[in-house]
C-alpha cells in the first residue's frame, strides 16, 4: 500500500547535522536532494487520497516549482471558458489570511470566491531583469522554453479557516478586471 | 520631494530618491518612526596562509569585510497596487532584492536572490545583507534555538567562562531558524526569516544575514572540499544562485513577541495550494 516512508527516511536522514547546517560534500547533498524528492512525488501522486476524485494532484495540476514561477496549471490559456480552481488549505488552528500568487500569461483575468463573488487581486507585472537573474538558468535545466515565460503574478487575498479549505476560482474577464499596478522607475546615481 | 513613501497600509517604507536607499520605517498604526539602511556586504575568506586555518564549511574565518556597492546607475522600481507595493532593486549583475509591503500586514518582506557569486578574483566570499537603525541594543540581541526560545546573545560575552575575543565577527555569530531580534529602551527590531542563515549584531542597532556563500579553501575538518558548489548545464558550470525571503518588523518594546510567535509559525507552515480546472461555471461551492 502507498504510504509516505520514503518521506519518512529522506527527512529522518536530513537531521544529520551536516545537512542542517549545509556542510556535507558535494555528492551528499546531491543524495539528500534525491531523497527528499522521491519521498515528495510519492506522497503527492494521488497514492495517499484517492477517495478525493475532483481536487486531486494528478499530473495535469501539479505546481511544485511556484517559488520559480513556473505553474503550468495557473498559465494555461483561459479564453476557451475553462477556469482555474485553487484551493487553499490553511495547516494551522487559526483563521489566516495571506496572499495567494501566482503565474499568470494573460492581464485579462479575474478571481472569485467560493460564492461566485468576484474579489480583489492585483497583477504584478514580471520585471524581465528579476525573472532573468532567477529562472533563466533552472528553466534551461528543466528544458522549459523562454515562449511560455508568463507575464505577470496574479496576487488576491485569501482567507482560510483553521485547518480547513478556501476556494477560489480564477477565469477570463472581457477587459482587465484586477487592478493593475502602477509601476513607476525611479533612477538614482550610484554612490561610490 | 526626494523621497518615495511605499505601502499601501499602516505601514510605510521611504526610500531616498536621489540614492534609491531605505532611508524610514514608519507604522501610523504603533506610531513606531525609525530611521533605517539596507544593504549588502561580504566577508572575504581567509585562504588559511597565515595561520594554518582556512575559511571553510565548518569554520567561518573571515579576512576582512567588503561593502557591496550598485554597479552604475541604481535603479530602483516601484509597483503600487491595492494589496501590495513592490519595491525592485538590482544591486548588481548578481544581487537583486524585491521588498513588499502588503496593505494588511505590518512587516515588510524582502526576497533576495543572490549568486552566483563571482570568484574570479581568488576570494572565496560570505554574503551579508545588514539592517541598520539607531537604535541603541547595549551589545545585546537574541536568536532563535532552532525555532524554540529566543536566547539572549552578548557580544563578546559568555555567561559561563571568560570569553577570549579572538575572532570578532565569527565569534558572535549564531544560526538563525526562526529570526533573530534586537531592542533598545523603546522599540524592538525583528527579523524572522523562511530558511536557516547565520546571523548576528555586531553594531548596536544593527542585525545582519549571511544568505550565500561561496568558499575556496577546504577548512580541513573532515569535509575534504572546499564550499563551491556548482550546478552544470551541458557542460557550463556556474555558481549556485540562491533565493530566500525575511521579514522586518518594528515595534513598541515589549509588542514583538507576538508576531514573532505567530508569524513564525506561517512562514513555516504556508498555505498549500492546489489546483484544478472547470468547464464554464459549473462550480459548486464546496
Amino acid at each position: 500500500r502507498p504510504n509516505t516512508d520514503s518521506l519518512a527516511d529522506a527527512l529522518a536522514i536530513a537531521q544529520h547535522h551536516d545537512a542542517v547546517s549545509g556542510t556535507e560534500k558535494q555528492h551528499v547533498a546531491d543524495d539528500y536532494a534525491k531523497r527528499l524528492s522521491i519521498g515528495y512525488n510519492e506522497s503527492r501522486d494521488q497514492k495517499l487520497a484517492a477517495i478525493v476524485h475532483q481536487l486531486s494532484f494528478n499530473r495535469q495540476i501539479k505546481c511544485p516549482l511556484l517559488n520559480i514561477s513556473y505553474c503550468p496549471p495557473s498559465e494555461a490559456d483561459l479564453s476557451n471558458g475553462k477556469s482555474l480552481v485553487i484551493v487553499v488549505y490553511n495547516s494551522l488552528g487559526w483563521k489566516r489570511e495571506d496572499i495567494i500568487k501566482i503565474p499568470v500569461v494573460s492581464a485579462n483575468v479575474t478571481v472569485r470566491d467560493f460564492t461566485g463573488k468576484e474579489i480583489e487581486s492585483q497583477l504584478l507585472p514580471l520585471l524581465n531583469a528579476s525573472v532573468g537573474i532567477r529562472n533563466d538558468h533552472v528553466r534551461a535545466y528543466l528544458g522549459i522554453s523562454p515562449s511560455v515565460t508568463p507575464s505577470y503574478w496574479l496576487t488576491f487575498s485569501a482567507t482560510v479557516p483553521p485547518l480547513g479549505f478556501s476556494t477560489y476560482i480564477v477565469s477570463s474577464a472581457t477587459q482587465t478586471a484586477t487592478s493593475s499596478a502602477r509601476r513607476t522607475v525611479y533612477k538614482s546615481e550610484a554612490s561610490q | 520631494n526626494d523621497t518615495i513613501e511605499v505601502g499601501p497600509g499602516n505601514l510605510k517604507l521611504i526610500y531616498s530618491g536621489n540614492k534609491g536607499k531605505l532611508t524610514q520605517y514608519f507604522n501610523s498604526r504603533s506610531s513606531v518612526k525609525e530611521s533605517i539602511e539596507q544593504s549588502f556586504s561580504y566577508y572575504a575568506g581567509d585562504d588559511g596562509s597565515v595561520d594554518k586555518q582556512a575559511d571553510g564549511a565548518y569554520i567561518f574565518r573571515p579576512n576582512g569585510t567588503y561593502p557591496i556597492q550598485s554597479e552604475g546607475q541604481d535603479h530602483l522600481t516601484v509597483l503600487r497596487g491595492p494589496l501590495l507595493d513592490e519595491v525592485h532593486q538590482r544591486i548588481n549583475s548578481w544581487i537583486y532584492q524585491v521588498t513588499r509591503v502588503y496593505k494588511e500586514k505590518e512587516h515588510a518582506e524582502i526576497e533576495f536572490t543572490v549568486g552566483p557569486i563571482p570568484i574570479g578574483d581568488g576570494i572565496g566570499k560570505e554574503i551579508v545583507t545588514k539592517i541598520t537603525t539607531s537604535m541603541e541594543t547595549n551589545k545585546t540581541f537574541y536568536t532563535d534555538s532552532n525555532g524554540r526560545d529566543f536566547i539572549e546573545r552578548i557580544r563578546d560575552y559568555r555567561k559561563d567562562w571568560d570569553l577570549q575575543v579572538n575572532q570578532p565577527v565569527a565569534g558572535n555569530y549564531y544560526p538563525i531558524n526562526l529570526g533573530i531580534y534586537a531592542k533598545d529602551n523603546n522599540t524592538e527590531m525583528s527579523v524572522l526569516v523562511d530558511r536557516s542563515v547565520g546571523g548576528s549584531s555586531i553594531v548596536d542597532g544593527q542585525l545582519e544575514l549571511m544568505v550565500h556563500r561561496r568558499l575556496l579553501h577546504d577548512d580541513d575538518r573532515g569535509v575534504e572540499e572546499p564550499l563551491n558548489e556548482t550546478v552544470c548545464i551541458q557542460d557550463v558550470c556556474k555558481g549556485l544562485t540562491i533565493t530566500g525571503k525575511y521579514y522586518l518588523r518594528l515595534d513598541p518594546l515589549g509588542e514583538g513577541a507576538k508576531w514573532r510567535r505567530s508569524f513564525g509559525q506561517e512562514i513555516y507552515s504556508p498555505f498549500l495550494l492546489a489546483f484544478t480546472e472547470q468547464e464554464g461555471d459549473t462550480w459548486t461551492s464546496s
